[in-house]
């Protein structure tokens, strides 16, 4: 009978380059590990393939074209209409809501609060390191300080020592102790910055994608058939010191391919760090005795371009590009509870080989779309159902124009969900 | 039916050419917006006139288009739109 908590983690950037959506090259333990214990989405889109956007959009439950938001450059409660928030609906609901790292893009676009105070009970955490995410933190061959595309770092020679998603494992975890004792259920977000750019990584991960194990995308050059509004010309890498010393041609380069298969190296490399902190994060919820109390949603907030069809970023309607990650773990729905004292989510270290291979979740090939995470995640938790939104509803605070996709966890909901036996 | 689930995206433009912008325009900038209806079946994009005032897409304004399905071209690099418009979609790209 007690409410379940929740924890959402949204990874900045990460396409399903993991192994439990059959990535053979990518180090992903401890998310496969999470997916073995969860119903996996192997077909979930973003509604669109930028920050920002796509944020507000799966946060609002509403599409672009209803918070209004196609840029960076608006805040949906007073340009388009005051939409509930998935967390502000928790927050309602009586659970404490809390957000650390990137949740909602930050500026304009969440009101340069997060969106707070409505739909956070406590001030929303930022990494102090990020500051530095941008900067001149990464040692060229040189030996100089340069603002890189890729950027393996030495910990003892990064400011402040740490990065900004170690700092929020560390934080997310320390709030999950508090939790553990208080009598309301918790809904706490975290959000990666990693694999965003800059790769930004610890350089031992580079060690675990050895550039002669690296190919090139299977498709990249630009398809003669692809219309020219379509392709987008991947400003933002050329910004970095590194790319910019290539002297690429605008707007359809190419990158040199060796510097291609770097570029996706660090992308890995990246992928593989993340892991890390999200497999610290899962054994610390685990070590709490949390996991069997907490529902635990994993996504993106859009795919990322590796060299197909000559594109690299995002910015576009690419499969590549609006395909992410999608999972939910229900404690006693997606997998059984474990025996006493047998940990769920132990950590699992990616250069220990033996914790490769992990044995499938559930799954489902079906179509769905990031919009439909906030329905969906309120009626798992047993949280008043989002009615479905009409067309328009700029007026309408609260409803939904994604799916419910509680149908798609086994067929006993249908009874309890009035909304489904239909 | 898994045949009749659909993914919307849609991506904004500055023009029909790439330019310094076209990754991220600011809205006042759009000009074009791209609109996919995806299945496990096929992506069919349509890219069209947008108007940032008035937020109107003009469906009859179609800029470009791309169709690629999926069982013959997974990594979508061989866009059958203009075939499509004549019907004369070559047989090997048939789903």
């Amino acid at each position: 009978t007690d409410a379940l908590n929740v924890l959402l983690i949204i990874v900045d950037d990460l396409r399903p380059s993991l192994g439990c959506y059959g990535d053979k090259l990518v180090k992903s333990p401890n998310i496969d590990q999470l997916a073995s214990h969860s119903l996996l989405f192997q077909n979930a889109f973003a509604q669109q393939a930028v920050c920002a956007p796509s944020r507000v959009s799966f946060l609002t439950g509403r599409r672009p074209d209803t918070t209004r938001l196609y840029d960076f450059g608006s805040y949906w409660r007073v340009h388009a209409g005051n939409f509930s928030t998935l967390p502000q609906h928790f927050k309602e609901n009586g659970y404490v809501t809390m957000s650390v790292g990137k949740v909602f893009h930050p500026g304009i676009s969440s009101n340069h609060s997060d969106d707070s105070p409505y739909s956070w009970s406590l001030p929303p955490y930022h990494p102090s390191s990020e500051k530095y995410e941008n900067t001149k933190t990464c040692r060229g061959q040189d030996g100089e300080l340069h603002a890189n595309l890729i950027c393996p770092v030495d910990m003892a020679d990064v400011p402040e020592g740490t990065l900004p998603d170690k700092q929020s494992t560390e934080e997310a975890i320390c709030l999950l102790e508090k939790m553990k004792t208080s009598a309301s259920p918790f809904f706490l977000a975290v959000g990666y910055h990693k694999p965003h750019i800059p790769f930004r990584y610890p350089k031992e991960f580079q060690k675990l994608y050895p550039l002669e194990n690296i190919t090139l995308a299977p498709d990249p050059e630009v398809p003669d058939s692809l219309p020219a509004v379509a392709y987008n010309p991947w400003m933002d890498i050329r910004q970095r010191e590194d790319v910019q010393a290539l002297n690429i041609s605008v707007p359809y380069g190419p990158i040199p391919v060796d510097f291609q298969r770097k570029i996706r190296q660090s992308y890995f490399a990246s992928v593989s760090y993340l892991d890390t902190q999200v497999g610290h994060l899962l054994s610390a919820l685990d070590d709490l005795q949390l996991a069997n109390n907490t529902i635990i949603a994993f996504t993106s907030d859009h795919g990322w371009a590796l060299g197909e069809h000559g594109e690299w970023a995002k910015y576009s309607n690419f499969d590549v590009t609006t395909r992410v990650p999608l999972m939910f773990y229900v404690p006693g729905r997606t997998t059984s509870f474990p025996e006493a004292g047998k940990m769920l989510f132990p950590y699992l270290d990616p250069f220990d080989s033996a914790s490769q291979s992990m044995e499938p979740g559930m799954q489902t090939t079906d179509l769905v779309e990031l919009v439909s995470l906030f329905p969906t995640l309120a009626s798992l938790a047993g949280l008043p159902i989002l009615p479905p939104c009409p067309v328009p509803s700029f007026h309408v605070e609260l409803c939904r124009e994604g799916e419910n996709l509680l149908k798609h966890f086994g067929s006993h909901d249908l009874e309890e969900d009035p909304e489904l036996r239909g | 039916n898994p045949r009749e689930l659909v993914a919307y995206s849609q991506y904004p433009r500055p023009a029909d050419t790439p330019q310094w912008n076209s990754d991220n325009p600011s809205l006042k900038d759009i000009k074009v917006m791209g609109y996919s209806i995806r299945t496990i079946d096929y992506r069919y994009t349509v890219w069209v006139g947008f108007d940032p005032h008035e937020f109107l897409a003009n469906f009859s304004d179609i800029h470009a288009g791309e169709l690629y399905f999926v069982d013959s071209d997974p990594l979508q690099d061989h866009n059958i739109y203009n075939y499509s418009q004549h019907g004369e979609i070559p047989p090997s790209l048939m789903p």
